[in-house]
């Protein structure tokens, strides 16, 4: 299973947590406007966070996050 | 299958209980306004609880948690 | 698969009964008022019992636990 | 799977009867009126009994069950 | 997969049959009216009976066994 | 899997087949009137014949069996 | 799996073909008009053949045999 | 996963051809017209050539194949 | 999962391209008019061409090959 | 799970890509106008490049390849 | 499960980002307009990343990347 990520403005971040004991930050990836991303949860990340205006697309529909 | 959270205000936290024959507290993460995060129940978190403002999706739906 | 309970009221009680020969009380958790859980079954948990006002959302519906 | 059951008056036994060659109540729960039980099939429970006035749901739908 | 039997009316029987090169009656569980059972096909259970009024709910609708 | 039959009238007959190289017959069970019979496709039976008038039921539908 | 058969009039022959290198007759069961036969595939089973009028239920629908 | 062919005509014939490596005919059973016949893929056929007039049902519909 | 083929014309080619590092024709079966066949993706066949006018019907759908 | 290729003009060209650590073309199949070719993904293609006019038709619909 | 990309303007470039602890680019791929690719997430590839106005269809739906 994956999850669609398409940038609404620029500097959209992902960041990858860790899957474990502990939960920490493995990777953060900045999208501009308009790029598409699509990203699997894997044996290195259990859960993923998104900062800035973006669409994401997962298994029971779409919502968008929103810059502050 | 995942958790889908969007704060609908500062200071939303999540908690992630500890799977086993106990029950911990073992990550609690912070959101603001607008942040989305997804996330999985894995070997190590077989429960969530959800404090302050947000809407949360799962397999059966939607709902949303509300501040005190 | 997971159950999905929101808090009517405060005071309300999640209580995971043990899977085995046995069947005790092993955890019980307390609820605010618009708190929101997400319980999975478990290899420690094979029953969950529900006191007070709730919203209690599972794969075949939603049913209201109430409080006496 | 699991079986959710409601009590709509107070004294509702749910028994879990024993899997295996022979046929034994393994353990009894009580339920007041308004509380909310769910419950799995197990390694240790492979029936189920219903006594008293209760809403029972299951995955072809619900039944009440009644006291006499 | 499981069978929910609800009895209407006293003495309703649910038998239980061996699974195996030999078929015999291995259990019989007796209802009182407005009792609920539900009942799992097992390891020692390949085959089940049921004497007396009573609705059988199972994987493709339901039916109404009679008393004669 | 399971068929379910529901006895139209006494007398009838359900036959259990052998599983493997030969085919006999491992089981006759007799239903009257009324009762109701619900028996699984196992390692010993990959056949069933039905004598007498009775309804069955199995996953693409319904049949009834008509006496002589 | 399996294949239902309703005999519409006497003498109606169901075979079983061997599964494997050759394919051979293993088996025939005549059938009595209104006599039903539930029948699965098996290890040793890898076609069926029926001659004779028969109504015949299978996963994609239902198809009618008939006598020359 | 099965075939379910039924003779239009009489002489319709049903190839089995190999699996693996080299593609040969290994079986050829011909139908009377009005006879049914049901064919599993098997280990030792992994394609099928019908002949004559017949009426093919398989998972995606039914295909009539018509006689030269 | 199988492909169904029905020849429209006299002359339609089957073409099976080996699975593996290689990709080459390792059999060709010619159709005549109106003969149907029926394919599975193997152990050896991994993509399959079609030449000449037929009626390819497959998981999603039906497509018809045309002739030069 | 495969993908149904059918070319819309002549020269129509299917690459296959090496799956693993590098990403190479492994394999090039031209197509004439009316051909139709269907293809798995397997242990040596993770991905497909499409070049010319082309209908093809996989899991979530059809789209159309175009020449320059 | 596969994503389906097709190239609306010329210079569309498709990121493959390594799975495992570290998250880089193994490889990038340039499409055409018009041009048609398919491609997997494999043991190399847990995440891909979209430059370039193209067409992407996924499990969920389709959406649209754009050029800054
Ligand atoms: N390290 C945690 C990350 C995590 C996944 N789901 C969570 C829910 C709540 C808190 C943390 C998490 C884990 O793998 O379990
Ligand atoms: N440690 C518990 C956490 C838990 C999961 N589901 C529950 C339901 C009720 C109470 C506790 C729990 C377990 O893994 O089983
Ligand atoms: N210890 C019991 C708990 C239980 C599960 N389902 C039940 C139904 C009825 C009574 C008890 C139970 C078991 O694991 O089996
Ligand atoms: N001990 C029995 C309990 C049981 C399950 N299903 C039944 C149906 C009928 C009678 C008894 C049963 C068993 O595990 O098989
Ligand atoms: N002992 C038999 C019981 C049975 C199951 N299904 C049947 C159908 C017909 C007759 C007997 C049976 C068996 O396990 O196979
Ligand atoms: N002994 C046979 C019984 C059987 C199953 N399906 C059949 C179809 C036709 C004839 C016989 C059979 C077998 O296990 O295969
Ligand atoms: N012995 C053959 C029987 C068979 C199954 N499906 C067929 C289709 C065509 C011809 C023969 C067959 C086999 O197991 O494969
Ligand atoms: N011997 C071939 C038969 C076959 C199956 N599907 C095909 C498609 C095309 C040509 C031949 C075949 C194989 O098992 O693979
Ligand atoms: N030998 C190739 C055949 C093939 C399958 N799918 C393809 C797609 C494109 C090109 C070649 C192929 C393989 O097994 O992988
Ligand atoms: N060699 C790569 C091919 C590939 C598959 N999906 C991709 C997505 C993007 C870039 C390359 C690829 C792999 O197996 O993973
Ligand atoms: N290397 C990472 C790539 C990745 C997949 N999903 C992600 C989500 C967020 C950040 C990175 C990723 C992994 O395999 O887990």
């Amino acid at each position: 299973d994956y999850i669609i990520v398409k940038a609404l403005e620029n500097g959209v971040t992902i960041i990858g947590l860790t899957r474990g004991r502990d939960t920490k930050f493995h990777h953060t990836e900045k999208l501009d406007k308009g790029e598409v991303m699509i990203l699997q949860f894997t044996e290195h990340t259990s859960a993923m966070k998104f900062r800035g205006k973006a669409e994401i697309t997962h298994r029971f529909g779409t919502v968008t996050s929103e810059a502050q």
